[in-house]
């Protein structure tokens, strides 16, 4: 790693950022999310925090351009240079820019939220099949009112799963019109229009009126962006293309790559390029805001580019769903800033331990022990510790208060938990025939490890997950093909998961998120089904893909697991956690699954 | 059977790189991005040699200090636009 000449860096821990201004390519929502998730890459491994903040005071200010825009070093059309970043200090210092002729996504296209429909709300999936053939983007294809629509999955023959997409005619955002969608004409200082306009403002923003007349009403919103069909650089940035048109006297009605030896898909923005020599980019994989982002505050935090292609500092963009840190930039903010704080010492908890039962009691130890510790807490700095190098926890604490503990008993030496679950509302984290257990009445606390079979006899070591069903209570485990249920001590199982109506395309199962109605939703790999508890059955047709439904998480993760009614989804070392707002699935933290949910040093 | 047909290539207005050659390319990347300064910018094909060796050094390419096909891809990605020598 290298840092800027002079080791440039912020000398205080909160730093704020303020996103001054939005690309339409992305819902703002999503913006505001990619950002955050950038920050919490770098506050994971330094003792910095990132707040943001609504004004030009912030240390961080986050901007979209294009070309010269105001620093100097202006940016390049579409492609090439994609963002840059000013090194930590005053004013335009530690800033970050985004070129707005890129078009800024999640790394897989662009992200279409569909309304209406039968898909509850699911992204648009380009390209899909309608009749047979192709799209791109939204049409209109298909239906008699004009409204544009898109399938949800890559066939809508097959699967019939369709939303409507962002369009004026279905509802404006902001504004005074209370969401209505536009009315067409309608007549603005005198004069009608027919579609969305500029006119009368300085900013760029579409809006229409949402009465026939506006000069009379003064009811109007803003027009959603057409993120699907909208062109990227050329010279009519943010216009949509128009189909048909005429190019070399020839008709297109799609995106094509005549004419270019780049391969690049393009269009014409007025109906007859030859004419009028207007066209763009048509919508392409783009780039992830969240990648790039991360990689400018980098920059904006002290880093100089990296020459180690892994790493997340080189200066070349390339797509990743994992988690893009690489040990080169750890060690580099490192450098700077130190590793993340240890948590708080614990109060010291010098009992006399008892033998441990042989289940864990249902009963919590919210403070220091004092009279009948029911297990021994994990060591902390000044705790005690362990009893053996491999047995369980049964003996009371060994003579010696500072030998190290074994690494099989310290939950903290644990890089990859075979599954995490939420069990007696407390999480249970299972490695290899133990598991411990966090506690957060008292203040976070790690009591384990025990072992599996001492409380669940039935099971193997190795699990892939489990899931407590909230209503019933009931205990799933899965392993394998197969799957345990504990109702108190007595156990179902196992049982093939057949049984519970998977297939054998199913492995494993990796994850579960209860949901209500005794509903639980099991992951495998890249899929979901959703799982009713009262038939112990999988609705066969509900298989659907995890980005589908939790945008912005790793695909190949090993664990997924609920936890305070928030989804986590962990991927090597890391969790993405997802909470849901009006049915909106959103990434909200990403972190370490040791120095964040365990609180390990 | 259709008759092969030789693709055509239009000139797209405010395409600004479609008409540059691989080294121009590559001697408007290396300035941009700090391998070397405007006094370097000429016929030279030492400088251009020097300067592509700092570049594949810096950006862990094989260091051939020719224009070969690993370096045109590296110049062409999309990247960030901080400077990789100097400030």
């Amino acid at each position: 790693f290298l840092t800027f000449e002079g080791d440039l860096k912020w000398h205080h821990q909160n730093i704020t950022y303020w996103i001054q201004n939005y690309s339409e390519d992305l819902p703002r929502d999503v913006i505001d999310d990619a950002f955050a998730r950038a920050f919490a890459l770098w506050s994971a491994v330094t003792p910095l925090t990132f707040t943001r903040v609504y004004g030009r005071e912030a240390d961080i200010v986050i901007q979209f351009g294009v070309r010269e825009h105001g620093d100097g070093y202006p940016f390049d059309g579409k492609d090439g240079l994609l963002a840059h970043a000013f090194p930590p200090g005053a004013g335009i210092q530690g800033d970050a820019h985004f070129d707005d002729e890129e078009l800024w996504s999640l790394g897989k296209g662009v992200v279409v939220p569909t309304y209406f429909g039968n898909a509850n709300g699911a992204a648009c999936h380009f390209p899909f099949t309608f009749e047979g053939r192709s799209y791109s983007a939204c049409t209109t294809d298909g239906r008699s009112d004009d409204m544009l629509w898109c399938s949800t999955t890559a066939d809508y023959d097959t699967d019939h799963k369709f939303g409507f997409c962002p369009s004026e005619r279905l509802y404006t955002r902001d504004g005074n019109a209370d969401g209505k969608p536009c009315v067409f004409p309608f007549t603005f200082e005198g004069r009608s229009y027919s579609a969305c306009t500029t006119d009368g403002r300085s900013d760029g923003y579409r809006w229409c009126a949402t009465t026939a007349n506006y000069d009379q009403d003064k009811l109007y919103g803003f027009c959603p962006t057409r993120a699907d069909s909208t062109v990227t650089g050329g010279n009519s940035a943010g216009e949509l293309c128009v189909f048909p048109f005429t190019f070399l006297g020839k008709e297109y009605s799609t995106c094509t790559r005549e004419g270019r030896n780049d391969g690049h898909l393009w269009c014409a923005t007025t109906s007859n390029f030859d004419r009028d020599k207007k066209w763009g980019f048509c919508p392409d994989q783009g780039y992830s805001l969240f990648l790039v982002a991360a990689h400018e505050f980098g920059h904006a935090l002290g880093l100089d580019h990296s020459s180690v292609p892994e790493a997340l500092m080189y200066p070349m963009y390339s797509y990743t769903e994992e988690n893009p840190l690489h040990e080169d930039d750890v060690k580099g903010i490192q450098y700077l800033y130190g590793s993340r704080p240890k948590p708080e010492p614990q109060p010291p908890t010098t009992t006399t331990a008892e033998p441990q039962p042989t289940a864990p009691p249902t009963v919590c130890v919210t403070g220091p022990p004092t009279t009948h510790p029911s297990e021994r807490p994990t060591a902390g700095p000044t705790g005690p510790p362990s009893a053996g190098p491999t047995g369980p926890p049964t003996a009371g604490p060994s003579a010696a208060p500072t030998a190290p503990l074994d690494p099989a008993q310290d939950v903290c030496k644990v890089e990859i938990f075979d599954a995490i679950a939420e069990i007696r509302n407390r999480l249970h984290f299972f490695k290899d025939g133990r598991y411990w257990r966090l506690s957060e009445r008292g203040g976070r606390r790690v009591q384990g490890p025990f072992l599996i079979k001492n409380t669940w006899p039935a099971l193997p070591r190795k699990l892939d997950s489990a899931f407590e069903e909230p209503l019933t209570k009931k205990i799933f485990f899965f392993s394998g093909r197969q799957v345990w249920v504990y109702t108190g001590e007595s156990v179902l199982g196992p049982r093939r998961l057949d049984k519970l109506g998977l297939g054998p395309e199913v492995a494993q199962v990796t994850g579960a998120l209860p949901r209500a109605e005794g509903k639980v939703l099991l992951f495998s790999r890249q899929s979901f089904w959703r799982f009713d508890v009262k038939t112990q059955k999988v609705d066969s047709r509900s298989a659907t893909p995890v980005d589908q439904m939790f945008s912005g998480v790793p695909l190949n993760t090993h664990d997924i697991f609920q936890y305070q009614e928030k989804a986590y989804f962990c991927q090597d070392r890391f969790y993405w956690r997802v909470s849901s707002r009006n049915e909106v699935n959103q990434v909200d933290y990403v972190g370490y699954v040791t120095f964040d949910l365990l609180q390990c040093p | 059977a259709p008759r092969p047909r030789q693709p055509t290539f239009v000139v797209f207005p405010g395409d600004r790189q479609a008409n540059l050659t691989d080294r121009q390319l590559a001697e408007e990347y290396l300035y941009r991005y700090g391998y070397t300064h405007v006094a370097e910018m000429n016929e030279d094909e030492d400088s251009l040699r020097r300067a592509l060796q700092r570049l594949q050094r810096r950006l862990a390419l094989p260091e051939t200090g020719e224009l070969d096909t690993t370096t045109l891809n590296a110049i062409r990605a999309p990247r960030c636009g901080v400077p990789d020598v100097g400030k």
